[in-house]
């Protein structure tokens, strides 16, 4: 067995042809059984593994973006553009296929996709067939807008405003996981540091010397004792 | 202590201020410290400078951080605040410019107040609002409410934020510090944070301290 790293950037191993031949495969797969209009493309790999039993057998999970281009598309071209907004629709799904390459034939043993975006893991019981992401988006879009315009934030480009999006959308999820964590009544959603990343909020807001620098002592007070 | 105080309701509190872009969350802490503190012992409520702090204490970090343990030493050195109108904030470092003609409030010493919840309520509710430092986890998604995190999530010594604590009390049988935070009224519940009392939650009972006029 050959455990290679646990997250692969297609971009970071262009060479890898056998590599590639597999993610192709998986695109091809993902594009035949989803039901969907647009061509998905895959973006990123993770947590490749390698194994040689007949074949060689792969276990990965890719992330699958979606594309300008439509199936129903005569020749639909191979370097099919992303749409603006792939990063946040991404999909991801966890493959097992096995390789023949001597005889050129790969079987795929089996395939889990889940439309929960970056962070999630695939469940056994979603498929390939399971709730769009576009309504999530949606919301989402409504959501940066309202925040846009309560908050007057101002981006320098249309670049910028698309990386503000999709920290936005990544804080949404994190402000939900911590509602859902959260013991007391408190209510955790969009505030005016919704376009701001963890690093970016710590830097500008808060104080890393409170818990890197000794307090100066100083002498404790008296507590209280009459009534 | 009694069973609940706030001394925004006794008028020892100032407006919720905005420190910008600016790590200087330990001079608002300490002004707001102080504040309260001169108004229980002169009887006026002043606005203090934390503009002041940022550029005069030359121990703390400007707006790359700093200790209210620091503060009050250099504010003692200085021989004072200035009031916010004198020396206003800017939110950026500037070379100082503090006068001791426009001081308008001094210190003499300070002290630290115990980590044990119930002492620092009765120490709050019989001599003011108090400089505390917590773990703000959670804080950049705060809306309203009282926030409880699990301990592992907000643990105690990771602080990294300097606020004011201003009272306590009960919602709906959950106990509750009232936090004034320095991020404007467009934050949290008009600019207030409300956090579950009795669990040391988030470290807010680690680095409690006032100034002593």
């Amino acid at each position: 067995v050959s455990a290679l790293p646990p997250v692969r950037w297609l971009q970071e191993d262009p060479e890898d042809i056998e590599l590639k031949t597999v993610l192709r495969l998986a695109e091809r797969e993902y594009n035949r059984v989803s039901g969907r209009e647009d061509v998905y493309r895959a973006l990123r790999l993770r947590d490749l593994r390698r194994q040689l039993v007949s074949g060689i057998r792969y276990d990965f999970t890719v992330f699958l973006g979606r594309t300008l281009c439509k199936k129903e598309d005569e020749e639909v071209p191979d370097n099919c553009s992303l749409h603006s907004l792939a990063s946040l629709m991404e999909i991801q799904c966890r493959y097992s296929m096995l390789v023949f390459p001597w005889v050129n034939e790969t079987k795929v043993l089996d395939h889990r996709c889940s439309e929960e975006g970056v962070s999630a893991e695939p469940s056994s019981d979603q498929d390939v067939d399971s709730v769009k992401p576009e309504d999530e988006l949606l919301e989402t879009l409504s959501l940066f807008k309202d925040f846009v315009t309560t908050y007057n934030k101002k981006y320098k480009d249309d670049e910028e405003a698309l990386m503000r999006l999709q920290i936005f959308s990544q804080n949404f999820k994190k402000a939900k996981e911590i509602q859902e964590k959260d013991q007391g009544t408190a209510e955790y959603g969009v505030t005016k540091f919704s376009d701001l990343t963890e690093e970016e909020f710590r830097t500008l807001y808060l104080n890393p010397l409170l818990s890197s620098q000794p307090s100066r002592p100083m002498k404790m007070a008296l507590a209280p004792t009459d009534p | 202590p009694p069973a609940q105080w706030d001394w925004r309701e006794h008028g020892a509190v100032t407006e919720v201020k905005n420190q910008g872009m600016c790590g200087s969350c330990w001079a608002f802490s300490v002004t707001g410290n102080i504040e309260g503190q001169w108004f229980l012992k002169k009887g006026s409520l002043l606005s203090l400078s934390e503009q002041e702090l940022v550029d005069c204490d030359g121990v703390d970090m400007a707006c790359g951080g700093g200790l209210p343990s620091n503060a009050y030493e250099a504010i003692e050195k200085l021989g004072g605040l200035e009031s916010e109108q004198d020396y206003s904030y800017l939110g950026h470092k500037e070379p100082c410019s503090f006068s001791t003609n426009k001081v308008s409030a001094y210190i003499n010493s300070s002290v630290e107040i115990p980590k044990d919840e119930t002492q620092i309520a009765a120490w709050l509710a019989k001599n003011g609002p108090i400089s505390i430092a917590l773990n703000a986890f959670a804080m950049q998604f705060y809306r309203k409410g009282i926030s409880y995190p699990f301990r592992i999530l907000c643990n105690p010594w990771m602080i990294d934020h300097a606020v004011l604590l201003v009272g306590y009390g009960d919602r709906d049988g959950k106990p509750f510090w009232a936090i004034k935070n320095s991020w404007g009224t467009d934050w949290g519940e008009e600019g207030y944070y409300y956090l579950h009392r009795g669990t040391g939650s988030c470290g807010m009972n680690t680095m409690c301290s006032s100034a002593v006029i």
